[in-house]
């Protein structure tokens, strides 16, 4: 398929609009909205390197404005974008993926996610041990230092919330519970920007002549 | 007892979370 090619050539490919049917067909998005996330996608995969693939310096790039530095939640968010594990996130993957974040997407979906960015060494729980390491790691991208006793204090009021089983490791099940109660805990898992996409309003300078009908 | 924060709520307010920035390029 025309994503196979570098760069992908989903412009003038003779296969574009069957690979942009195939990803509406798997998303929740449609025709449309896949041209425009296209659009959206040309721009984040050549902000440092050209190739149609989106590296993670340049979703680091996108998301802190700066090419460099770590981020334990980006790494996350990488990784999860990263379906194949090839380091690298290519178009079929960046629509996959943004698909849970759209306003109409299933709750169960961004449940899902969000449980799987937080289970850091996959390990089907979240662990406490996880939790405390993205506090120190929030407050330090945050600059902001906290007593061992107040972070420990957040931990207790957290886990004696979301732990229902008291075994300092919080399940699926659990998690489901605690962000049903929380819903606020997946607002991030929300993006209003995905409900009214266009190619209008992702690359202002495209005029709607150059849409496609559904 | 004002330390009803949770730990989730903290860790959500990552720019390593917050995709929305990804239209903003």
């Amino acid at each position: 398929g025309c994503f196979e090619c570098r760069p992908p050539c989903l412009q003038n490919c003779e296969n574009r609009f069957e690979e942009i049917a195939r990803l509406a067909n798997e998303t929740i998005f449609t025709v449309n909205e896949v041209e425009a996330l296209y659009e959206l996608f040309k721009k984040l995969s050549s902000s440092i390197i050209d190739d149609g693939l989106i590296q993670k310096e340049e979703l680091h790039l996108a998301l802190f404005k700066t090419p460099s530095g770590e981020n334990l939640f980006l790494d996350r968010v990488f990784d999860l974008f990263d379906e194949k594990k090839n380091g690298v996130i290519k178009f079929d993957e960046f629509v996959h993926a943004l698909s849970v974040f759209h306003p109409n997407a299933p709750m169960e979906e961004k449940i899902d996610f969000a449980f799987r960015l937080y289970d850091l060494r996959q390990t089907g729980f979240i662990e406490r041990e996880e939790v405390k390491q993205m506090v120190i790691a929030i407050l330090m991208e945050s600059g902001i230092t906290l007593s061992d006793d107040l972070l420990e204090a957040i931990m207790d009021s957290t886990f004696a919330d979301a732990d229902a089983d008291k075994d300092d490791r919080i399940n699926i099940e659990e998690w489901k519970d605690f962000v049903l109660r929380n819903p606020n805990l997946l607002k991030n898992m929300t993006l209003p920007y995905l409900k009214d996409l266009s190619l209008a309003t992702v690359f202002p300078s495209f005029t709607s002549n150059t849409r496609i009908e559904d | 007892q004002p330390t009803a924060m949770n730990a989730f709520e903290l860790i959500s307010m990552s720019k390593g979370l917050n995709l929305s920035n990804l239209f903003d390029i």
